[in-house]
């Protein structure tokens, strides 16, 4: 059965299923450890916070898989078990940041953003969103122990219906402890006034729609040894690394498609149904014109409706003053009618044609040519419904080619018929 | 009682070329 339609076919709203749209995804990051040379590297540890800290090395070799730590490691499969973790150079610090950028391919409507990290969390990073694949971007949420300082935002400030579309500013998850393991996950609904009613909130479905997603690391969390003297392997300790980076959502459809598919091109799209088109189902499929296009709500599946062109045409364009004196009802109108038929439904025999009423409306010889006699008609177009031609004085006739009554012809193309003396 | 209808060789076009049906 198609999520899309109820039994009998009804069409109701759907929607595709819950995906980590980041697995097996890209991930470009503006810096890998040990992408032109290997290097060095220290991790540091300790039983718990206060306690005396270990520092073990290693070395991050891109040419070495056992040594390597890829951006694909961000998006593989997460074995917690056998942790694989991503890891930028060592000291990228303040204001130099590191960048993790990752496209979705579409539209995705995120419910969360999440990364796993396997160093200290930073003390600073930034999520941005892209809803235009990557040219234009907008801050999702900004983590900082210094909001102020930082991003110039206040710390926590409150969301009102009024900025719900804003990024805020937070100090949690910015604790430098764990030293590893430790986990940031934004919720792109959370705190927003409007989300209990998401459905009736464009501002809202906006806001959680992206194409891309951008992390910025933005300050490295120390514990500021870094300047001391032979500071170097201090500085091989502070790094970014991060096991799984994820993006919860669905493929964004507007409740007209209950899954997302590759096209012949390769690019994923929604399989859109309710005689809807495009990548998001964001617009009527041609010839269903008659209603303005909407998003599918919980109780309105509103799917396109074809024109009613009597078959008489392929295609039609929509117009908002029919449709609001229909009621709201039908605003379609039909373009180029064939068959001699003519009106925004292709409904009546166009000038100079007359409907056949043994056939009906939709049948492709439902209008007639009319027939009036080129002297004892007065003109060449008919009674649509009758075919009567209009007949000059004393003739009669449906198609006006005989005298009347008490009339005979003359020898005037003028007056054909005269009255008989 | 059916009318004959109008014999468009009676029709007297001098004057009314203009008007004259081409397949006349």
């Amino acid at each position: 059965p198609d999520p899309c339609y109820d039994e009998p076919g009804t069409p109701r709203r759907c929607i595709p299923d819950f995906v980590n749209a980041a697995f097996g995804k890209e991930v470009r990051a503006s810096s890998t450890c040990g992408h032109k040379t290997p290097s060095r590297f220290c991790v540091l540890s300790s039983a718990d916070k206060g306690a005396e800290r270990t520092r073990t090395c290693h070395t991050c070799d891109a040419s070495d898989p056992r040594k390597y730590h890829p951006p694909a490691y961000l998006t593989d499969l997460n074995n917690p078990h056998n942790l694989t973790c991503w890891q930028s150079e060592n000291f990228v610090q303040f204001p130099q940041n590191v960048t993790l950028t990752l496209s979705l391919g579409k539209k995705f409507e995120v419910t969360y953003v999440s990364l796993q990290f396997c160093s200290p969390r930073p003390e600073s990073m930034v999520i941005y969103k892209s809803m235009d694949y990557g040219k234009t971007w907008v801050p999702f949420q900004f983590y900082s122990t210094q909001c102020r300082k930082m991003y110039n935002k206040p710390n926590r400030a409150v969301i009102t219906k009024q900025n719900e579309q804003e990024a805020v500013c937070t100090d949690s998850h910015t604790d430098m402890h764990p030293l590893s393991g430790g986990l940031i996950a934004f919720s792109t609904l959370d705190g927003r006034p409007s989300a209990h009613d998401f459905d009736n909130s464009p501002v809202l479905q906006d806001w959680v729609t992206a194409t891309d997603i951008k992390v910025v690391f933005g300050r490295l969390h120390t514990f500021g040894d870094e300047n001391e003297d032979d500071s170097e392997p201090a500085r091989d300790s502070y790094f970014y690394s991060v096991s799984d980076l994820q993006v919860g959502g669905r493929c964004k459809c507007n409740g007209h498609a209950s899954r997302c598919v590759k096209d012949r091109e390769g690019s994923l799209v929604c399989d859109c149904k309710h005689n809807t088109a495009g990548p998001e189902c964001d617009r009527c499929k041609p010839f269903h014109y008659d209603r303005p296009w909407q998003r599918a709500t919980a109780r309105e599946a509103n799917e396109c409706v074809a024109c009613n062109c009597n078959l008489h045409a392929r295609r039609c364009r929509f117009n908002m003053e029919l449709y609001k004196l229909s009621g709201r009802k039908s605003g379609g109108v039909c373009l180029n009618c064939r068959h001699n038929t003519a009106g925004r439904h292709c409904h009546y025999c166009k000038e100079g044609f007359y409907r056949d009423l043994s056939k009906p409306i939709s049948h492709r010889k439902a209008c007639k040519a009319c027939d009036c006699h080129p002297v004892g008609a007065a003109g060449k177009t008919c009674n649509q419904t009758t075919g009567q031609c209009p007949c000059k004085d004393g003739v009669a006739g449906v198609m006006c080619n005989r005298c009347a009554k008490g009339y005979q012809q003359s020898r005037s193309p003028i007056a054909p018929c005269i009255k008989i003396p | 009682e059916v009318m004959p209808t109008l014999d468009m060789a009676l029709f007297d076009w001098t004057d009314y070329e203009d008007m004259k049906p081409v397949d006349t």
